[in-house]
């Protein structure tokens, strides 16, 4: 991914000090988009740059596991140059990168069951009462699906632009569809698609055909591998930076 | 699944001759819970009973996509025995069963953007104001997670149960044990456990202990195939139950 978005300091607008916002979604769940925007983080960073990643899968927050980072956010108290004190969230640092989630606040088998006004609260404070510092990149792993959530944050960050992720099957290449149509909807530039999971079993070449039709970039695949998968189910995303397999996400 | 349960025609709650509402959820997307909601209605249809199947997953219907049916559901008129008259939906029939997703009504390609309570109303008139006649079964494939519409279903639904699909990793683990908490927070049996895709990319054997750890039946297990992906793809779900495979869902 050579992402050379120069965003006009996208950030801007909700009062963070943030070059580019990202958003990493998908129209389905479970067909990587996690995968994907951590992968995204760690690649960002090893190039050199400045990177936050917030988990706003408030449903199925697993960015904490896949990092493997288990601390705490913390609210300190900030003077203002007026001389009032306002709190301020501390992201957890972890490999490098500053990284904010909802599962860093709930135990991990807990279910989340509120409704969306709550939600909405929730991720305002994640975006514009966090402490993200000087930053790149913030890379937002969205929640999947084009529903309330979704559509909240995206009206809410200017984001720079959005990554779609699907896998090669039928119905989630037409999930992957609405996702785009959702972002186009509310003016968020699509940078592009990544077919995820790509061989024998759930085919390949769907994504890049979808991609051609909708008049996106297609930034490319990444096959099935156990090794994918089991580096996320061992809290070690980051191992998949330092071996051979950048160059297939590349 | 010898899905004997005698539940006491719990669809009347809401006015439904149904025998037994069983809903198929997931923590997570994209596990399969479609496939295993599709698979469910056909096994149990293959049977000898009358079932019906509703697609509740409204951002991410696949239902008519897997089934290979387009018809539309119609809205007719009723006459009440008081006289009175009243506009009932008829679901659309197909295979032998009878269906009902928002898949029908909304174009392929289009995303739903609607919020919590347009949601709401549209399930609720999906069960209640449906004419689904005498079934046996009716199967509800959940949308996935728990936030406000698969908690509002399962507190509208008199269900006599739900099923629990996710696939062998640890993050679809930790999300489908948020789902068993929810189910079990709104008072709905656990019926037992899927464990889909098992194989080597994925693993196995997660699900089955993560049954154990939730004192839960265990339903058995569904190998990554691509035959499974091939006939979901090409809208035909049907012909995976008159092939042998019937016996590895069983
Ligand atoms: N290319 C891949 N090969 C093998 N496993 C993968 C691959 N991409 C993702 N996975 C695994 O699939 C599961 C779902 O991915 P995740 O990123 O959580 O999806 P999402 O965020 O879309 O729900 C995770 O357990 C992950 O490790
Ligand atoms: N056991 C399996 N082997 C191979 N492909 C599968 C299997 N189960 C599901 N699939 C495929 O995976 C994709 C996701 O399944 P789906 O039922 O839509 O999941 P969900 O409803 O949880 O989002 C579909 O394209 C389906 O055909």
């Amino acid at each position: 991914y050579t992402l050379n978005i120069k965003g006009p300091e996208s950030g801007a607008k909700v009062g963070l000090h943030v070059k580019n916002m990202i958003a990493v979604g998908s129209g389905k769940g479970g067909v990587g988009k996690s995968t994907v925007a951590a992968s995204l983080a760690y690649g960002l960073q090893s190039l050199g740059a400045k990177v936050g990643l917030l988990d706003a899968d408030v449903y199925g927050p697993s960015i904490p596991h896949m990092t493997g980072s288990t601390g705490k956010p913390e609210v300190r108290e900030h003077l203002n140059p007026n001389g009032s004190v306002v709190q301020r969230i501390h992201p957890v640092e972890h490999d490098g990168l500053k990284l904010m989630s909802i599962g860093f606040l709930v135990p991990e088998g807990e279910a989340i069951i509120w409704r969306g006004p709550m939600l909405h609260k929730m991720l305002t404070q994640f975006v514009a009462e966090t402490e993200w510092g000087e930053l790149d990149y913030l890379i937002v792993d969205m929640p999947p699906g084009t529903g309330d959530v979704a559509l909240t944050l995206s009206q809410m960050l200017s984001l720079a632009g959005a990554v779609v992720v699907c896998t090669p099957q039928k119905v989630a290449l037409l999930d992957a569809v609405k996702a785009i149509g959702m972002y186009q909807k509310v003016n968020i530039p699509i940078l592009g698609m990544v077919e995820n999971m790509t061989g024998e079993i759930f085919g390949r070449g769907g994504a890049e055909q979808a991609a051609v039709d909708q008049k996106i970039p297609f930034l490319g695949e990444v096959p099935i591998e156990a090794e994918v998968r089991i580096c996320g189910d061992e809290r070690r995303m980051k191992d998949l930076f330092t071996e051979e397999s950048k160059s297939k996400v590349a």
